[in-house]
This record gives structure tokens, C-alpha cells and sequence, in this order.
């Protein structure tokens, strides 16, 4: 019978094998437990392919890559107990333009059921919100909401 | 369950009464570098009931209550409400809306109250727990952790692993 | 007399408080060695000031502030033995507009005499270059050369 | 002195002939994540002379020949030329331009060249690290030194302070 972290890590790793291609478009990942007996106490290796590349450890990739494999695994961990919001601080700022699409969609799939927030500095993941809020400090040191239009950030 | 609304006084940066109305969807937070961004995100894991001030970048929890700036003074009660949407009752609370709301004093005393009415810490955390938005949960996402996951060192990820489970 | 590490520190200190002032457009900033004698190895302490705000260690600053100060720092440990040229490989990541175009700054100040190399991502940051590299992987794991214009990025 | 072309063949995921001439002021080096921009940063350190593998992000040193993809095998040496001008002699050789070459092969042999003719690591260490361009110098900043120099562990600084001293 496997024990509850075998479990969880068992959930986490389909998770993972799935939005991982969905996040890169293609290619293949996966999560294996280096104690089989205790996935947990044993450490984690990771290896990923991106499309039309070799397999390697996930150290071996581009700073983006490493960022984009790191989410496709946060937000697996994410799916094994749903909450129904979900904040997301500053995920987007070392991917390139089309990895921020494949993040902004996979968001898009999930929040018919998940409320997303999600602080960025990046115009194209503001322009596939859906809203957005402002902050701003007009008084040094003091937070203050403003509205904004994506017109004005341009 | 769904997320409503967040009204924030006295924390952190949020000087001013700071109300966000929320709506389903994904909404983008947006400003300059330190105009209080993360600052939200501290405040929806406190009045959850984080009891790590590190957690919220904070050296002691005293810390969070608005400490002044060039043009203010220090404050002496940082205070932070949200509700929620439960008309699903998704919560185990027999009420369409449910609000949380948390209080320190520069005394160090703290009050939690739901929907109005003082409760303990525990009541705070056990309700939210069970929706996954407890403080060990991965409802917030951050850079940080992108290197804490890709970590060589096993015990770094064991402990994020740790969390979900 | 100064030892050499004293005197490293010194200059880095010096460089330092003047280029944090240049970079947040105001406030101010200082490392103070935590042991006079040996301020290497007694650990270094960083405090900063945006304008506006209050004094307070560095770590207590917001993703994006932290950034620019270590940017700060760094690029005042570079100029105590500047090289004829220099890669800043996506500093640029975590900062807003307004402190792209302060970092921008500080480098077309100093390009007059230092070739700068920039890896980004940011399209701020290339419209503030002298001129653009272009690298694709047009074929999958192979990297290619290739011209890009501005407008094309836009 | 002044970077004036850089060519490289057979370093990581340089499988064909690369060419960059530069200009002086400031060049962006744009593309996708994982095209190679880092890259070119690791085929300068390493042309410059770093023994050390993992500042160019590799295991071993033998993991920066180009080592296959999807469509292609791997390369057996990997090479990197750089050219400088030096009209006006910083670099202490009396020429107008001065280029070094490393390569490696799959043997383990390595070659060093200055101007085309071969020499030994330490030639090339010593023209450089007098102009500041030393493998512990702070002409390469990247994203990962702002989470080390802001580091509460004081070595994790000192380390950075002793590179420059
Ligand atoms: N107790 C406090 N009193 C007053 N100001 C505080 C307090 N705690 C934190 N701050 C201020 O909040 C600011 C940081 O805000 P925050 O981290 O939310 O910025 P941000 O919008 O996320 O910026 P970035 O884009 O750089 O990540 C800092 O300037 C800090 O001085
Ligand atoms: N020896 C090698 N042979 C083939 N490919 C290699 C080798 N070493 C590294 N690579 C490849 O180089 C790519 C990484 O390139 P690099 O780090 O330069 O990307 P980048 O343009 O900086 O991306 P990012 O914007 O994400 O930082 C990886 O996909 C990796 O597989
Ligand atoms: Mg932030
Ligand atoms: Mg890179």
C-alpha cells in the first residue's frame, strides 16, 4: 500500500508529465524519486526535453527553460489540492514572448475554476488578463489603487 | 468559494484604507518596483493566519504594522479584511458571504474575528486549511521559488514537497 | 597604513553610494564593513534609502528595489577595475519602466569608454540600444545569427 | 582595447559556424529562451580562459563541445576565437589587432593560441587579467549575483568582494 507521500508524489509527477508539454509546446519531462521507498527523503531528479532537443537534467537548461520547468512543477504540486485562488508573483519576468503565451493559456484553462492574481511588470501577460489592477504610490512610502487601462501602459 | 474582497489598513505600506474588489478570472497587478505589489499578497497570507513573519518577509511580525515614511508617522494597528463569496458554501460556514479579518497592536496583542465575531487563530486556519489556502498550501507562487525547486540540494525541494502533501 | 582589501572597499563604498543615488534617481545608500579591521571577513552590511522612504537594510526593499541596488553594488565592484567591456546577462528582469530607463542611463554614461553586451528580454531596454544581435534556433538545438530591427520586435 | 569579433564552432549549442563583429556603445543580445544568448557569454569567459566548468554552467569541462540534438550528432572539439582591437596597445602585444583561440577536443587535449600561434593557458590568463577581464573579474554580471551579493551569509559577499580586490 503506498504511503501518503508516495501518493502525493505519484499525483504530482502526472501533473507534472502534462503541463509540462503543455507549457513547452511539446517535448517530454519527468519527476523520478531517487529512494523509491520514500520519494520524499530521498531527493527529486528532474529531466526534461524541450521540443527538438536532447534530454538533460533540468540544470542544464536556459535560465527561461529552468523558470518555465519550475512552474510546469509549482503549479502540479498547485493541482494536487486546488485552492480557489491562486497568486502569482512575478512568474513571467524571464521567459520570452511565446512562453508567456503557453503560461498565460494555461491560466486561462484553469480559471473557469480558479481565480488568478498576478503581479507582473510584463505588457503581453497584461494584455491576456482580464482586468487590471494599479498600484501606485503617489505619496512616497503609501500604497494607493488606481485603475488602469492597458492603452496607458503602452 | 471565490475571493470578493480585500481592505487593508495599517499594514505594511497600505497607510491609507486599501479596498480591492474582486472579480473571476485572471486579474494582473500592476505598478512600479516597491509601490506594494507583493505587499497584497502578504496581506492575503496574513489574515489567513501565517504565524511566520519570515514568510512575509518581515524580521518579527511587529513589523508589519505601517512604520512611517518621510512624510508620515508609524501606526499603531495594522489591520487587513477579506471576504469571500460562499455561496456554494464550499466553506464549512452556513453564510452566502464569509469575511476574515486580522488585527496586531504595536502592543503585540492580535484579534481574529469571522464575520465580525472575535474567534481564535485556530478557527482562522482550520477553516481554511481544509481549501487548501493554508500557509503551508501553494496558493501563492513566487519567483523565489523557482530556485528553491530546481535546487540541487534535495532537502530544499523535500521541504516544498513536504508542503503539498 | 590600509590594507589592499580595505582599500578595495573603500573605493567600492565611494563608487557605491554614488551610483545607488543615480540609479533610484535620489535617496541614499551605504555598506559599512561589519568589521573595521577586516572588512571582508567580518560580512558587509547594505542600507538603503529610496527616496521617499525610510532607511532600512537592503533586504527589507521590494523584488524590483533589491535588484537595483545590487545592480548598484555590483557595478561599483566593476568599476573599481573596469574591463574594456562588459555583459549584463537580464538585470533587467525585475525592473518597472522608470528603472529601466535609469539603468539605461548609468550605461550610455559609461559606454563612451566601455563596450557593453546586454542579454534581454525587454523591449525597453532594446529601444535604449546602440543596436540589436539576433539569436534564433532554427533549427532545434542549433544557434544561428540573425538581424533584427526594433519594429520587428514591437 | 575594443571587442572586435567573436567566432565560434563546436561550443554547446554552437553547432555551425558563429560570427558576431562588434561596434562600440551598447548592443542587446534578443531571441527566445534557450536560442543561445547566455551562451555567447560562456564562449567569452572560456575563450578568456576559465578552468572552471561550473562558472560556464557545465559538469565537466568536456560538456561544452556542441554535444547533439534532435538532428544532428555530436561534434568532437569545440573552438572559440575572439579578435580585439588594440591600437592603442593596452594589451601588452605590439599589434593592431590580437586574437585568442581556444579549443578542446573530445580527447581532453586543449590548444591556446594568441595571433595563431600556439601557447600555453597562463599566456592568455596573464594579457587578460591585467586589462580586468580575469575569470574573477566583474566583467560578466548576471541575474543569479543579485540573490548572492544581497545575501544575508556574509561569505556568499565576501566571495564577491575578494573577486574584486
Ligand atoms: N511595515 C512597513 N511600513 C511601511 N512600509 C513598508 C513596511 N513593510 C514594507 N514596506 C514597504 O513596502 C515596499 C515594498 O513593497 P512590495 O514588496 O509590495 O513592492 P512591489 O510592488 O512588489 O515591487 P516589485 O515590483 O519591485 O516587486 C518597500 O518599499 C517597503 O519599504
Ligand atoms: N554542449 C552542448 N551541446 C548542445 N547544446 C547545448 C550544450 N550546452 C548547452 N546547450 C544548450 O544551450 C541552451 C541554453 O542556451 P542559453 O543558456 O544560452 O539560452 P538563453 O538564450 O540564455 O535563454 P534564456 O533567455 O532562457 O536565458 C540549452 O537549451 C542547452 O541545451
Ligand atoms: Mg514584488
Ligand atoms: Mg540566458
Amino acid at each position: 500500500a503506498q504511503t501518503r507521500f508516495q501518493e502525493t508524489f505519484s499525483q504530482v509527477r502526472d501533473h507534472f508529465r502534462e503541463v509540462f508539454v503543455e507549457l513547452f509546446g511539446g517535448g517530454e519531462a519527468d519527476i523520478t524519486a531517487l529512494d523509491a521507498e520514500d520519494p520524499l527523503e530521498g531527493g527529486i531528479q528532474i529531466m526534461a526535453r524541450p521540443r527538438g532537443k536532447k534530454l538533460e537534467n533540468v540544470t542544464s537548461l536556459s535560465g527561461g527553460e529552468r523558470a518555465l520547468a519550475a512552474v510546469a512543477l509549482l503549479f502540479s504540486l498547485y493541482l494536487v489540492k486546488p485552492s480557489p485562488f491562486c497568486i502569482l508573483d512575478e512568474l513571467d519576468a524571464p521567459l520570452d514572448d511565446a512562453n508567456i503565451d503557453s503560461f498565460m493559456g494555461i491560466l486561462k484553462r484553469f480559471s473557469t475554476d480558479t481565480q488568478f492574481l498576478m503581479m507582473t511588470h510584463n505588457k503581453r501577460s497584461m494584455e491576456a488578463s482580464d482586468r487590471l489592477y494599479g498600484i501606485t504610490m503617489a505619496e512616497p512610502g503609501v500604497s494607493g489603487l488606481t485603475t488602469v487601462s492597458l492603452s496607458e501602459i503602452e | 468559494m471565490r475571493l470578493k474582497r480585500l481592505e487593508i489598513l495599517g499594514f505594511k505600506s497600505f497607510a491609507d484604507s486599501f479596498i480591492m474588489d474582486f472579480e473571476p478570472g485572471i486579474s494582473a497587478v500592476v505598478g512600479p518596483n516597491g509601490c506594494g505589489k507583493s505587499n497584497v499578497a502578504d496581506a492575503l497570507r496574513w489574515v489567513l493566519g501565517t504565524q511566520s513573519a519570515k514568510q512575509i518577509r518581515a524580521e518579527v511580525m511587529e513589523n508589519v504594522i505601517f512604520d512611517g515614511s518621510s512624510g508620515r508617522k508609524p501606526m499603531g494597528m495594522a489591520e487587513v479584511k477579506v471576504t469571500f463569496d460562499n455561496s456554494d458554501r464550499s466553506l464549512a460556514l452556513d453564510f452566502d458571504e464569509v469575511s476574515v479579518t486580522r488585527r496586531l497592536f504595536r502592543s503585540g496583542v492580535s484579534e481574529y474575528l469571522i464575520n465580525g465575531s472575535k474567534c481564535r487563530l485556530m478557527d482562522v486556519t482550520d477553516l481554511m486549511v481544509d481549501r487548501g489556502l493554508g500557509s503551508a498550501g501553494y496558493w501563492i507562487l513566487e519567483a523565489e521559488m523557482v530556485k528553491t525547486i530546481l535546487s540541487p540540494r534535495a532537502e530544499d525541494r523535500r521541504e516544498l514537497f513536504d508542503e503539498a502533501a
